[in-house]
């Protein structure tokens, strides 16, 4: 199966420093939903097992109705990895108790008196299903609420928050550009996940390591990507390794933003061969903005080391890496870097070095779709941005020397 | 009289089984998502902070000075309040461009003149949740965008153990 990853492979594929003093007002924080709790610790048996120094998490960064006593595995993954990646940083985790969904969320959010800078969602919902799970059934158009509503209101609160100077991170769903709402595949359309597709946050794509080789202890130097070749390649999960596809498109509900539209225009024209233009929007916004690794990541649950995969990997693990960013940022300015995604395609643009290109794989399948024979369509990888893997997996030296600067 | 419909649930996720009516004591949290002022305004102040070209880069407003910006109009948040009073609620946090209901079945029936009732999941999850119609004064409803907390149905994963087995 996929090849297994720890905090050191992350060090070694993204040059992440294994040694770091973070700027004391930086912090990063999950987000949970479902009741989600996680144990301390587990936390802290993951950082013993792994060797990774984690700083515990204080009282008050624990927000919402905690259990540690049913933690799940959603929330133990997320804490687990944006604190192994984004070392020193002060971590929060919140646990959205209401009931209210991304707006409850967003909402409680912004109005809440001191918050993390950095925040990374591994939950998401077909945009048009936000009517169906979130507010209502599919009659509810008529009546004044509806999907297109909902997640607007959304999209203005993630503007809210994003100008306050935090960093929106959302994982970009595990089923593929069809979405599961539809896990056959019988509709002629594809489903754009909420709230990766929001222009307002930095989705995350995942990717799988084809041909790893092991981990020594300490891991060898790594100062970059073109160091790092040697480990594996990374590619978009596959079904078949990975037995997923991660989530990518574009939004029915939001136009291309301008920071992305020569990036997704590149994409368009590329000659890539694309699922029929009836079953998406070309002119949305498209999505994944990134991408970080999503298979096969290990954590400590449940009183022993196991494998979890998902875009809910990557989120976190991205997080920790701009978690890692602002702490460059605050150190030379005072200042977060806030809402990230005109940063990050600018940076692209000045200094591709900063990303790693993923230009093997696609996000075709659905698990029931590619698993019992469902005809699924998707996109697939190229060379630039692309709607499964965004731009690329990060090279945190260039993009550090580029924040830096 | 005087009630406008924002909308009438017949159908609940498949995964959700309806139960009984929810207690009147049962607490209940919603919230009212007023309209809020000025959004070409904040969405023009957002870029401008995101964007690394602009003179205005990383110059984030506080809580404060945003809520102001998008503050809903005075008889907006007034009549809402009022009328959450008026049917019972007794806590209201204002949250600037919302007003959140702290409150019980009875009351929050009462308020949006709706039923509640508990809905159970296979994992063994349960909700209250409304189901039909839910409406608010006819006067109000041009000031409102949502309620939110009251006819969401929570989704339950599966647990991604599943998908993986440890290498």
């Amino acid at each position: 199966d996929a090849t297994a990853v720890v905090p050191q492979t992350i060090q070694n594929s993204y040059g992440t420093p294994s040694n770091h003093t973070a700027d004391p007002q930086s912090s990063t924080g999950v987000i949970e939903f479902e009741g989600q709790s996680f144990a301390p610790s587990d936390l802290q048996n993951f950082a013993t097992q792994t060797l990774t120094p984690i700083k515990a998490l204080s009282s008050d960064h624990i927000v919402g109705p905690n259990s540690p006593g049913s933690a799940g595995v959603e929330a133990t993954l997320d804490i687990q990895y944006i604190a192994a990646v984004g070392r020193g940083d002060t971590n929060w985790f919140w646990l959205e108790g209401g009931t209210a969904w991304l707006y409850g969320f967003s909402t409680h959010f912004f109005n809440a008196a001191s918050t993390p800078l950095v925040v990374s969602i591994s939950y998401g919902w077909s945009e048009a299903a936000q009517c169906q799970q979130g507010i209502g059934g599919a009659e509810c158009s008529q009546l004044g609420v509806n999907s297109q509503q909902y997640v607007e209101r959304v999209n203005t609160e993630f503007q809210k928050i994003g100008l306050k100077g935090v960093s929106l991170i959302a994982a970009s769903g595990d089923s593929g550009a069809n979405g599961r709402t539809d896990g056959l595949c019988t509709e002629s359309h594809l489903n754009p996940t909420f709230p990766a597709a929001s222009p307002y946050i930095t989705a995350v794509g995942a990717t799988e390591i084809h041909d790893g080789t092991p981990l020594s202890n300490p891991p060898p130097a790594c100062s970059g990507a073109s160091t790092c070749a040697s480990k594996g390649t990374e590619a978009a999960v596959s079904y078949s390794q990975s037995h997923f596809a991660s989530g990518g498109g574009f939004s029915n509900v939001a136009s291309t933003p301008s920071y992305q539209k020569e990036a997704v225009s590149s994409y368009l024209s590329s000659g890539v061969t694309l699922p029929p233009s009836s079953y998406y929007n070309s002119t949305g916004r498209g999505y994944p903005d990134v991408a970080a690794f999503g298979s096969n990541v290990q954590i400590y649950a449940q009183g022993s080391i196991q494998g979890v995969g998902g875009t809910s990997c990557s989120a976190p693990i991205f997080g920790g890496v701009v978690g890692l960013l602002n702490d460059i940022s605050l150190s030379k300015s005072g200042k977060p870097l806030g809402f990230l995604n005109p940063l990050l395609y600018k940076m692209h643009s000045d200094k591709p070095g900063a990303f790693t290109d993923v230009t093997i794989g696609d996000n075709h399948c659905t698990e029931e779709g590619c698993g019992f024979g469902g005809s699924c369509k998707g996109f697939k990888c190229a060379a630039g941005w692309d709607p499964v893997t965004g731009l690329g997996t990060p090279v945190y030296s260039a993009m550090a020397e580029y924040v830096s600067n | 009289s005087g009630r406008r419909v924002l909308y009438s649930r017949d159908s609940h996720p498949a995964d959700w089984k309806q139960g009984e009516r929810a207690s009147a004591d049962h607490p209940v949290r919603f919230i009212v998502a007023l309209k809020q002022q000025n959004l070409n305004i904040l969405e023009d102040a957002f870029w401008a902070v995101s964007s690394p070209d602009s003179p205005r880069y990383r110059q984030f407003l506080t809580t404060e000075e945003i809520t102001n910006l998008v503050r809903p109009k005075p008889e907006a948040i007034a009549g809402v309040r009022t009328w959450l009073t008026q049917a019972g609620v007794k806590e209201i946090v204002d949250m600037g461009d919302a007003l959140e209901a702290v409150t019980t079945v009875s009351v929050a029936e009462i308020a949006l003149n709706t039923q509640f009732f508990m809905f159970h999941h296979q994992s063994g999850n349960k909700v209250v949740r409304q189901f039909g119609e839910y409406s608010v004064p006819v006067g109000l409803s041009e000031h409102i965008d949502l309620v939110a907390g009251i006819s969401e149905f929570p989704i339950v994963r599966e647990n991604p153990f599943k998908k993986i087995a440890a290498g």
